[in-house]
């Protein structure tokens, strides 16, 4: 957005329009309209490219969170839980994510968690196979809070540094599910002896404001370390991220690129920001 | 919710009167942004709160109801008919193929499923035809998920493309008796050429089969984009609106009727075979309302 020569209303009605279409909440891009018009008027600005950069710089401070980073484990095994609602990319950000953490030296054991959704295991362990990391897998139907201490338990008899392990995917909404997931989390930091090292919310960039929902569901249920922002090759914006990142205090750690291993990039809020304003 | 919003907007006029512009907008702002909390496109919301804005400023205010209500029922009315009315005719379910396409994670296998088991309950002898060649254990998926529901499903054997895997599936159904043949498709990105090119070559070898869009009812903004990619490429028979069983509202629904022009035929209400049901355009107008 930004043809126009003043900053004017119409300078703001574009600004809104190029928020929302990048499913920023109305709301979360009035705020930000409200924070330009008092900003120019108290720094005196009346050039386009100022405003711009001023809203840029404002956008950045509101993506950037502290432990950004992913949190690599210093007792051995660690744990990373993925969690989110159905078909957001959570099994195949597993496969990336394995193939990020043995770049680094480390050594993965992959937990096939999801024991309800039809080939879930076979998927993750073709995954396995492809990246010859070991999968662990439960019986189908069975408990998935199992299949995690499994992992763990094969990972510390293994010498393994990392268990990452994938759950299936449920809607925020279903009670019983967001049971079961809770469940997950305390069996997992009770045979840790602390909170996994990351438990990341894997959200599909395409998604319109029902993230913000999500994210403070799963957040209720199973305390959130981040957020991994996926399918952003699609050409959706991703612009929910704002939103949420204005309304709680959880960094997106990574980006999905692509279907591939090695899709995963870490988030860098200043391109981010570009590609939304572009 | 908007009613609320709306009753207390109106709540200074009380007597009989006209439904004045000033109050008119100060409406058509709550709708506004209802609309847009429900993930309706930008433009599609501007051009239906304007319609709504003409059609409600100056009307009678009826005796036995408020403003308030009178704007809310111009509103869901408005949404109804631009939804495809409740007079839209259901699916006949007559073809003898159809494929399912859309984006990644979408539930196209799922409801490839859904619709086999839907048909057959109508005395059909759908065929599953398992075309992902792509995703990890895609084609066990389709197997599983047909083992469970009871129909067969016609696995690839050393076939390279995912239209000759159509093209055998389509051979074995005509030996085999069974008719239609749903295709599931591996799913993709409407900004992938080359892959939205393949599903071009793939729906040109079928001219006659029914291809559906199969998309997520959370899907923001870009849905209008998403459809209108797939339309230009596929001359679409129509939509599935899967997980709505969530509490996403949905608009991107309204995005698909309105821009493109094509029926919503089911929507997807759960991970279970039967969750499938007709689309009524009353109950997803009440939803995106909210
Ligand atoms: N283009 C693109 N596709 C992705 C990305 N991440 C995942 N996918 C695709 O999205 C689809 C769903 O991915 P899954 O990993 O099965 O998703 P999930 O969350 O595990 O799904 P459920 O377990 O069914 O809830 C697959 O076709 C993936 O290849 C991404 O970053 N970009
Ligand atoms: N709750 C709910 N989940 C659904 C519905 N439809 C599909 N799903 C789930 O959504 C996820 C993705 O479904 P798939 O059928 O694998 O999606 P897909 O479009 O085939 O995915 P790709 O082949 O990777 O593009 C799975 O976890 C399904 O169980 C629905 O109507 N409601
Ligand atoms: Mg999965
Ligand atoms: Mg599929």
């Amino acid at each position: 957005f930004g043809l126009r020569r003043s900053l004017d209303e119409d300078f703001y009605a574009e600004l809104e329009e190029a928020l929302v279409s990048s499913d920023v909440s109305l709301r979360t891009a009035t705020e930000l309209a409200e924070y330009l018009r008092t900003e120019i008027r108290r720094q005196d600005i009346a050039e386009l490219e100022a405003a711009r950069d001023l809203l840029k710089e404002r956008l950045v401070q509101v993506l950037s969170k502290e432990h950004a980073a992913l949190t690599w484990p210093q007792e051995l095994p660690g744990l990373y839980l993925m969690v989110g609602v159905n078909g957001t990319g959570k099994t195949t950000t597993i496969a990336k994510l394995a193939c990020r953490a043995m770049s680094k030296g480390l050594r993965p054991i992959l937990a096939a968690a999801d024991t309800f959704r039809a080939a879930a295991g076979e998927q993750l362990e073709e995954w396995g196979r492809r990246l010859e990391v070991q999968v662990i897998k439960g019986r189908p139907g069975g408990d998935p809070a199992a299949v995690v201490f499994d992992a763990l338990q094969a990972a510390s008899a293994r010498g393994a540094d990392l268990v990452i392990a994938d759950t299936a995917g449920r809607l925020h909404t279903k009670r019983n599910l967001m049971e079961e997931l809770n469940k997950i989390g305390r069996v997992s930091k009770e045979k840790l002896g602390r909170p996994p090292e990351e438990t990341l919310l894997v959200v599909d960039a395409t998604t319109g404001q029902n993230a913000l929902a999500q994210t403070k569901e799963f957040q209720q249920v199973v305390g959130l370390t981040g957020i991994v922002l996926t399918k952003l090759d699609t050409a959706a914006k991703g612009g929910i991220v704002i939103t949420i990142a204005d309304e709680t205090d959880l960094p997106i750690k990574c980006i999905g690129t692509g279907e591939q291993p090695e899709d995963l990039e870490d988030f860098d809020p200043r391109g981010f920001v570009e590609a939304i304003l572009e | 919710n908007l009613t609320d919003k709306l009753q207390s907007v109106f709540k200074k006029l009380t007597g009989k009167g006209r439904l004045s512009p000033q109050d008119v907008a100060t409406a058509c702002r709550e709708v506004r942004l209802a609309l847009l909390e429900a993930d309706v496109n930008f433009h599609v919301v501007k051009d239906f709160v304007a319609h709504v804005q003409e059609k409600a400023t100056g009307k009678e205010v009826l005796e036995s109801v408020t403003p308030g209500q009178q704007v809310i029922k111009i509103v869901h009315d408005e949404l109804v008919a631009l939804l495809g009315g409740e007079s839209e005719t259901q699916p006949e379910g007559t073809a003898d193929i159809y494929m399912l396409v859309g984006l990644q994670g979408g539930g196209k296998t799922t409801t490839s499923a859904k619709l086999g088991l839907s048909l057959q309950k109508k005395g059909r002898k759908p065929l599953l035809a398992a075309t992902d060649l792509r995703r990890p254990a895609a084609i066990e998926q389709l197997a599983t998920i047909g083992s469970q529901v009871g129909l067969p499903v016609f696995e690839p054997h050393g076939e390279k493309t995912s239209l000759e895997v159509a093209q055998a599936a389509l051979k074995h159904s005509r030996a085999e008796s069974l008719s239609p043949v749903i295709i599931d498709t591996q799913g993709r990105a409407h900004v992938d050429e080359e892959l939205m090119g393949e599903l071009a070559e793939m729906r040109a070898a079928l001219p006659a089969a029914d291809v559906l869009l199969v998309l997520d009812a959370m899907t923001g903004q870009e849905a209008v984009k998403v459809a209108q990619a797939f339309e230009n490429s596929l001359d679409l028979s129509g939509f599935i609106l899967t997980k709505l069983d969530g509490d996403a509202r949905g608009g991107a629904a309204l995005s698909l009727r309105a821009v493109v022009g094509k029926p919503i035929w089911f929507v997807g209400t759960g991970e279970k075979p039967e969750a499938l049901e007709p689309f009524l355009a009353e109950r997803m107008a009440s939803r995106i309302l909210g």
